[in-house]
């Protein structure tokens, strides 16, 4: 994935059983940002794989004030990249829980 | 470690804590 400088990890081990998983995004590079970030944390939030969009999530953090909203877009692109690759990691590796 | 709990007005909780310094990239 492109290194938008927002790094976006699990925060706790998929075992591919639930719709709802919790991550942990944090800004790696700030340079890469156009608006300041509120801080330094680490931000931990559930993401429901079906029912919610990674746009949904980086604007509730921009109205939240973790965020500038010049920066929707790239904490945006951060989620969407990490929730692409657990939903890949899912389908190769629990086929038939899915 | 200190935790700020936010939550959004459509309900989501971020809770924010301390990134340990091994995981920022130096800049």
């Amino acid at each position: 994935a492109e290194d938008t400088g927002v790094r976006v990890e699990l925060a706790e081990e998929d075992h591919g059983r639930k719709s709802s998983i919790a991550l942990r995004l944090w800004v790696e590079d700030p340079k890469k940002l156009k608006g300041k970030p509120k801080d330094n944390g680490a931000i931990e939030f559930t993401f429901d794989l079906e029912k919610e969009t990674p746009d949904d999530v980086a604007q509730e953090m921009i109205e939240s004030g973790f965020f500038h909203e010049s920066d929707v877009k790239i904490v945006a692109k951060s989620i969407r990249d990490r929730v692409a690759l657990i939903q890949w990691r899912r389908e190769r590796i629990w086929p038939i829980v899915q | 470690s200190s935790l700020t709990q936010v939550v959004h007005s459509a309900g989501r909780r971020f809770i924010v804590s301390p990134v340990p310094e091994s995981r920022l990239r130096e800049s």
